[in-house]
C-alpha cells in the first residue's frame, strides 16, 4: 500500500514538472512535495504540497499565488492527474476568465496538445482559444431558446 | 472512449424538442454570447451522468432543470411543433405523442443523453457506442437507460467509474471554479490521489 | 420603522429598473418584488425577490441567470444601493472577467457614467474598460516584486 | 470623500520600501499582467481599513502579509536600501533605520495608509484630508494611525461607517465574487436593505 501510494506520488509529480515546463518554455517549474517531515511521519497520513514557480519569481506554494497564476496550476494538476487514470474527456468551462494573453497562450498550447490524446469540450468566449479547436459549436438564444450551430474547421490547420 | 453524440430536450434553455451536438476526439470549443445556452450544455451532461446536486446544476430545486419560456407559463406545447429534428429514439416517441393516452399525470419534462464511442472499449460493454440516457418526469421521477433499456441508476454508476477521472468529478470544472483546484489543502490533494489508485 | 423600510425599498427599487435600463438601451428591464405574498405578510420579515429580464428573453429570478448574466445583475443592485446610502468609493477586481463584448459593453458604459459621482478603482484585463478610465495605473512584477506606473489619460476624449 | 492616495509598504508583493499610488475621483483602472499584485493593491487598502479575516486578504495567517522575496528568505535588506522615496512619515522613519537600538524584537515590517480627501467633510473629522495607516510588527502586533496619531482600532471602526457602503463591505468586490451577488437569497437582499438604514 505504501509502495502503490508513493508510486502513484511520483508518478502525477514527475507529470507536473514535465507539464509546467513545457508551458512556461522552461523558464518555470513546478512539483509535488509529500510533507513528511524529512521522512519522520508516515507518508500515508502526510498531505501533498503543490509548489510553483513562475518565471523570473520565486517559488511559491499554489495557494499564495494570483488568481490567474492559480488557474495554471490547477490545469497543471488536473491533467497531470492523467498519469494515473486517463479521463476519457474534460469539460471545461470558461477556465480562461482571469488569464492575460501570455497564460492564455500558454494554456491554449498544453489544451491543444492533451486534445491530442482524447477529448476536451471548453467552453469560451476568447477567439484565440476557439481558433485552436478542431471543432466548435456557436450557441445562442432566440426568444429565450437555445440553439446550437456547428462550425468544421478546415483541416488546412 | 470520448464524448460521440449529446442530444438535449426539454432541459433548461433547450426546447422541448431534440437538440443534437456531434462531438469528435481533439479539442471542442463551445461559444456565444452570455446567456446563450453553452453552460446548460455541460449541465445536461452532468444531469444524464446521474449529477444530483441542486447545486451544480445551479437550480434552487430539479423541477427548475424543465425548459421554462416565460415567468411561469410551461410553454411545453410550442416547444414540440415540428422544429429541428426529434432524434429522440422511437422508444420515447412515444411518449411525446401521447400525452393525451398516458393516464397518470407523469409527462416527459427533460431527457438528455449522451452516445459515448467505445471502441476501445474502455467502458465495459461490448458495444462500439455506449448511450446512456436520462428522463425527468414534471412530477420529479427519472428513468435512467442504458443503449435503450430501462436500467436502475446503480447500473449506469458502475459505468461513470470509468469515464469519471475521479469520484469527485474533477474532470468537469464548472464555470466560475477553476482557482479552487489550485486552493485544495495538502489532505484535499493526497486523497484525490488517493481516490484514483 | 415600516415606513422607512418601504421607503427605501422603493428607493432602491426605483434605482434598479433606471440602471438597467439605461444598461441595456431601454430594451430589458429589472426590478424588485416584496415577498410579502400580495400583503398578507407583514413586509418587515418577507424577502426581496430580484427579477430581471434580458432584452428578448423572459423575465427571470437573479438567481437563475447564466454567469455573465449575473454579472450585470449583480452590478446593478449594488449601484442602486448608492440610492440609500452613497459609498465614497468602489474597488472592483475583474468583474469583467465572464462578460462577452456586449455586455462588457454595457458595464463600460454604467462604471463611466457612475464614477462621475464618485470613485471607481477597478482591476480589469480588458482594454476595452482600461480605455473609458480617467487615469490607470499599470502594475508589473520585477523579481518578484511589484512596481506600479502611472498614465494620464489625454483629457482630449 | 474619496481615495486621494495610497501608500504600501511591505505588504505582500510589494517591497519594504515605499510604493505611492496617487488616485483621482471618477474612474481609475488598474491593469498589468496575471501576478503582477493588482489585487494586492486592493488587499491593502482593504487591510489598511481593518479587514483581519485571512480569507479575504487570500493567505493561511496574517504573518503571510509580509513581504517574502524567496521561499523562507525574509530579504530584508534588500528591500530598504534606498529604491524609490521612502514617504513614511517622520514618526516611523526612526523604526526604518534604528532596528538594532529597538530592544524588543518588534519590528515594523508592513504598512499601508490610506488619504482620503475630506473637504466635503464626508468623514467626521475636520480636516481637507483624513489618513488612515495600519502597521503591523513581525510578531503580530498591530498599530494604528489617524492622521499620524496612534489611535485604538474602534476609533477608525466609527470613522469607517462613513467610509463603507455596508457593513459587510459590499463596495469591496474581490475577484471571482460578482457573482455571488446575484445569488443571495431574498432574506440576504433584505437584510442588506436593513443594514444600510
Ligand atoms: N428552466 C429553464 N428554462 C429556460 N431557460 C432557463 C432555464 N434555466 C436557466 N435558463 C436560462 O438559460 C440561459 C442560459 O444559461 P447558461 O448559464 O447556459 O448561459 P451561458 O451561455 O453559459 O452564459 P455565460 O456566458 O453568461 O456564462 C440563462 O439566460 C438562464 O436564465
Ligand atoms: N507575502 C508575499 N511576499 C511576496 N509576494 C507575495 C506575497 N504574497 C503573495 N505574493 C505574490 O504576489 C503576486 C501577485 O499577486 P496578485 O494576486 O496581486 O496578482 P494579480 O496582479 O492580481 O494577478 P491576476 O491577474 O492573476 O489576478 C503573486 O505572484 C503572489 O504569489
Ligand atoms: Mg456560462
Ligand atoms: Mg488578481
Amino acid at each position: 500500500k505504501r509502495q502503490l501510494f508513493s508510486d502513484a506520488f511520483s508518478r502525477v509529480d514527475r507529470e507536473v514538472r514535465s507539464i509546467f515546463t513545457t508551458m512556461t518554455d522552461g523558464a518555470g517549474s513546478a512539483w509535488l512535495e509529500i510533507d513528511d517531515d524529512g521522512g519522520r511521519e508516515d507518508i500515508l497520513s502526510s498531505g501533498i504540497t503543490f509548489m510553483v514557480q513562475f518565471p523570473s519569481k520565486p517559488a511559491r506554494e499554489s495557494n499564495s499565488l494570483s488568481g490567474g497564476e492559480k488557474t495554471i496550476a490547477a490545469i497543471t494538476f488536473l491533467l497531470a492527474l492523467q498519469s494515473l487514470k486517463p479521463a476519457p474527456f474534460y469539460l471545461f468551462d470558461e477556465i480562461d476568465a482571469h488569464l492575460d494573453s501570455v497564460n492564455t497562450e500558454r494554456l491554449g498550447r498544453i489544451v491543444r496538445e492533451r486534445a491530442d490524446r482524447g477529448q476536451i469540450i471548453m467552453v469560451t468566449l476568447k477567439d484565440a482559444l476557439v481558433a485552436a479547436a478542431d471543432m466548435i459549436y456557436g450557441v445562442y438564444a432566440r426568444d429565450g431558446v437555445s440553439q446550437v450551430v456547428r462550425y468544421r474547421i478546415p483541416i488546412a490547420r | 472512449v470520448y464524448i460521440k453524440r449529446v442530444e438535449i430536450y426539454g432541459f433548461k434553455s433547450f426546447a422541448r424538442r431534440s437538440t443534437v451536438l456531434n462531438l469528435d476526439r481533439g479539442l471542442v470549443c463551445i461559444t456565444g454570447p452570455n446567456g446563450s445556452g453553452k453552460s446548460n450544455i455541460l449541465d445536461a451532461i452532468a444531469f444524464a451522468l446521474g449529477e444530483n446536486s441542486v447545486r451544480s446544476l445551479r437550480v434552487d430545486r430539479l423541477q427548475s432543470l424543465i425548459h421554462d419560456n416565460g415567468r411561469g407559463a410551461m410553454d411545453g406545447r410550442s416547444g414540440e411543433e415540428g422544429e429541428g429534428e426529434d432524434g429522440l429514439s422511437a422508444e420515447s416517441k412515444g411518449d411525446a405523442g401521447g400525452d393525451s393516452s398516458n393516464s397518470s399525470r407523469k409527462r416527459r419534462a427533460v431527457k438528455v443523453s449522451i452516445t459515448f464511442d467505445n471502441s476501445d472499449r474502455g467502458i465495459p460493454v461490448d458495444s462500439n457506442t455506449v448511450t446512456i440516457a436520462r428522463e425527468m418526469y414534471d412530477n420529479g421521477e427519472n428513468q435512467y437507460y442504458l443503449n435503450g433499456k430501462h436500467v436502475n441508476k446503480s447500473t449506469i454508476t458502475n459505468l461513470l467509474d470509468v469515464v469519471l477521472a475521479t469520484p469527485s468529478k474533477l474532470n468537469i470544472v464548472q464555470q466560475g471554479m477553476v482557482m479552487r483546484i489550485a486552493e485544495l489543502n495538502p489532505e484535499e490533494r493526497r486523497r484525490i490521489i488517493e481516490e484514483i489508485i
